[in-house]
């Protein structure tokens, strides 16, 4: 454990929680995309699966089980809930165009055999590309609200701080994982577009909007 | 090996 890697852990869970809470609090998921929602319920599946095989630390699987539980508590409050505040209509990038690459590139490129590594393989490429049905879905729409944005923000960062800690891990560890580090840079490359309305619009306590 | 040590992240 770093301070990278502990403030990208920190980043993640703030992100889900203040999505968790602002369908909560709002009572509604307007402007949120399902489809974005639903791929992470699968990578947090896919990978937290080693949950009953193999134990690392009593932080590492609290964290996993928040994740999983607030992963499917979102799916619950989107698609059940508040099911009528679900803007699917915006909401309309297919989803298989990165379910069935993904899982055809865990085949092609992984460590090992197994299932459990082709899983948390999968599991890996999935979340590169998970937020973009949600990306998506701003810019369909043009606009996204503050505390949407701040989730994103959130999300964004979580992966750039792990290319951080990946970057320590080398230093101080010698350990390299290509295929974790690929991912993660796909990962925080497709933030950055957003990265950059965030800081020039969103910290200036102006709504994103897009032109 | 590789693959058994990055299990330890999130």
């Amino acid at each position: 454990m770093n301070i990278f890697r502990l403030c990208g852990d920190l980043s993640h869970l703030l992100a889900i929680l203040l999505l968790l809470v602002k369908i909560w609090k709002t009572r509604s998921c307007a402007g949120i995309s399902g489809k974005s929602q639903i791929l992470f319920a699968i990578v947090y599946t896919t990978r937290y699966l080693d949950l009953f095989t193999s134990f690392v630390s009593i932080y590492n699987s609290v964290m996993k089980i928040v994740f999983l539980s607030a992963s499917y508590g979102t799916l619950y409050l989107m698609f059940y809930k508040f099911k009528p505040t679900y803007d699917h209509n915006h909401d309309s990038f297919r989803i298989l165009y990165l379910i069935v690459p993904a899982l055809v590139l865990s085949f092609v490129i992984v460590h090992a055999y197994t299932l459990m590594e082709v899983l948390w393989t999968y599991s890996i490429y999935l979340e590169a590309v998970a937020i973009m049905p949600q990306l998506f879905m701003v810019s369909r729409t043009g606009e996204a609200e503050t505390i949407t944005s701040h989730y994103l923000f959130a999300l964004g960062s979580y992966r750039a701080l792990y290319i951080l800690n990946w970057i320590y891990r080398y230093y101080t560890e010698d350990f390299l994982d290509l295929i974790v580090i690929i991912a993660g840079i796909v990962q925080t490359i497709l933030y950055c577009d957003f990265f950059y309305l965030y800081i020039t619009k969103v910290l200036k306590g102006k709504r994103l909007s897009l032109p | 090996s590789y693959s058994s040590k990055i299990h330890d992240e999130l």
